[in-house]
């Protein structure tokens, strides 16, 4: 058949064979199958507007429009398959690239993201997410952890301690992710840790977004006094998504025992072959 | 000898939110970038020296920080060389070790000496090749894999032509 798919004992993940775009994943032992479409967008960043000259900059986050724009509608794809890794290698545009990952024995799909030098070309900050649209009917609620500990619910357009006059619907619902971001309608639920802090969000039910790169022209006026730019063409920056999809019941122990490897991962130190005996005396 | 005391004070001085949360300017960000390579190299002895003692045996310890973009000298020109894992965490783990090396086929074996099925992949963006083969450690503690190159073979290259979608 010409979709796309990569799998391993625990895992199947279906592309698009059209868009190259990723459009299910499977938990073959819980027998779960969630249709999961994920891309890499932008919002275009605000310099300010009638509404507000606040512009997005180091210190705020303030997107132009509520909509973001995608990066590329469709991937060029690589199906690498061997006995130790399953892999499609998805190419969005010259500044946008993602492997999608499964080694045996894994039980979470590995999308390692490489985003940037950001084009700013067009004269438009940016600032790059990835997400991830699912039918999950989760009713305004999303989950983020606290520094890999307390995990708290959000509720979109929503605070529990103060009745919330909602004014910017997007970055007024992005929250810190330090290891983990999950949504669930209460029996499946997918989660994606995160390799390092970013901000994340759930902005429409199903959908889960991470703010993966950033790039910005002006200055937020809160003290730094330089735009958030990098010198000369840019960095680039390459990361990884986990994404886990469970049942809501014992989803916990699957994304906490994995976030744990993730954040204390295996240390690697290379010597040429061979070596002198050495003892402490 | 080897000091972690200079990467616990650039830690230290890290702590700022300037340095956590990227809200300074760029020359500032730079040096925080500086002193935390700056403090690396001893803290590297240090680390060096430890795993001479643990492991009983003397070597030139190489540290790779660009393996997540797939470089590191040695393992790309060395024709034997010896991988050290530790493992952090309180409990056993695998792992998939991914290691960038030249295109030939490589024989890697875990610390009893008995082989372990390994392959060789083109990374399709780059054209470079990743040895992968995977590793079991010990909680708290590390495993010392050694892999050695096959004169004389390539290997078959698994990779699929690209497909190119339909454009938009």
């Amino acid at each position: 058949s010409r979709v796309l798919v990569i799998q391993n004992e625990h895992i199947r993940a279906r592309f698009n064979p059209d868009t190259g775009l990723l459009m299910e994943i499977e938990n073959l032992d819980e027998n779960l199958l969630l249709p999961v479409r994920q891309a890499f967008y932008w919002y275009n960043a605000s310099m300010g507007n009638n509404l507000s000259s606040q512009a997005s900059g180091a210190y705020i986050f303030r997107p132009e429009r509520q909509e973001p724009l995608l990066v590329s509608h469709w991937a060029k794809t690589h199906l690498v398959k061997t006995d130790l890794v399953q892999e499609v290698h998805q190419n969005f545009s010259a500044w946008c690239s993602q492997v999608v990952r499964l080694y045996p024995g894994q039980r979470y799909l590995e999308l390692e993201w490489t985003v940037g030098p950001i084009p700013t070309g067009d004269s438009w900050g940016k600032e790059i997410i990835s997400r991830f649209d699912t039918t999950l009917e989760t009713d305004g609620l999303f989950y983020t952890d606290s520094n890999g500990r307390e995990i708290l619910e959000r509720r979109r357009d929503y605070r529990p301690t103060w009745k919330l006059n909602q004014t910017e619907p997007v970055a007024g619902n992005y929250y810190p992710v330090n290891s983990r971001i999950y949504i669930t309608d209460g029996k499946t639920q997918l989660t994606v840790l995160t390799d390092r802090s970013q901000g994340g969000s759930s902005l429409g039910d199903g959908s889960i977004e991470l703010m993966v790169h950033r790039r910005l022209l002006v200055d937020d006026a809160r003290g730094v006094g330089e735009p958030l730019l990098e010198e000369g063409s840019g960095l680039w920056v390459r990361g990884r998504h986990l994404v886990l999809l469970d049942k809501a019941r014992t989803a916990a122990s699957g994304h906490r025992l994995q976030a744990e490897k993730e954040v204390l991962a295996p240390q690697v130190v290379l010597a040429r072959g061979g070596g002198v005996p050495y003892c402490l005396k | 000898s080897g000091d972690s005391a200079p990467l616990k004070e650039a830690m230290a001085v890290l702590q700022h939110h300037d340095a956590v949360s990227g809200t300074s300017r760029q020359h500032v960000a730079n040096d925080y970038a500086r002193q935390l390579a700056e403090s690396w190299g001893p803290c590297e002895v240090l680390l060096s020296n430890a795993l001479a003692q643990l492991s009983g045996s003397k070597k030139d310890f190489v540290f790779c920080h660009k393996l997540n973009i797939s470089v590191c000298p040695l393992t790309q020109n060395a024709e034997k060389f010896q991988v050290t894992i530790y493992n952090p965490l309180g409990r056993k783990v695998d792992w998939m070790v991914r290691l960038p090396v030249s295109e030939h086929v490589y024989l890697v074996k875990d610390p009893n000496g008995t082989v372990v099925p390994s392959d060789v992949v083109t990374v399709p963006s780059s054209d470079s090749q990743d040895l992968l083969f995977s590793a079991s450690v010990p909680a708290l503690g590390f495993s010392i894999y050694s892999v050695t190159r096959v004169p004389g073979q390539s290997p078959q290259a698994y990779d699929r032509h690209p497909r190119s979608q339909k454009p938009w």
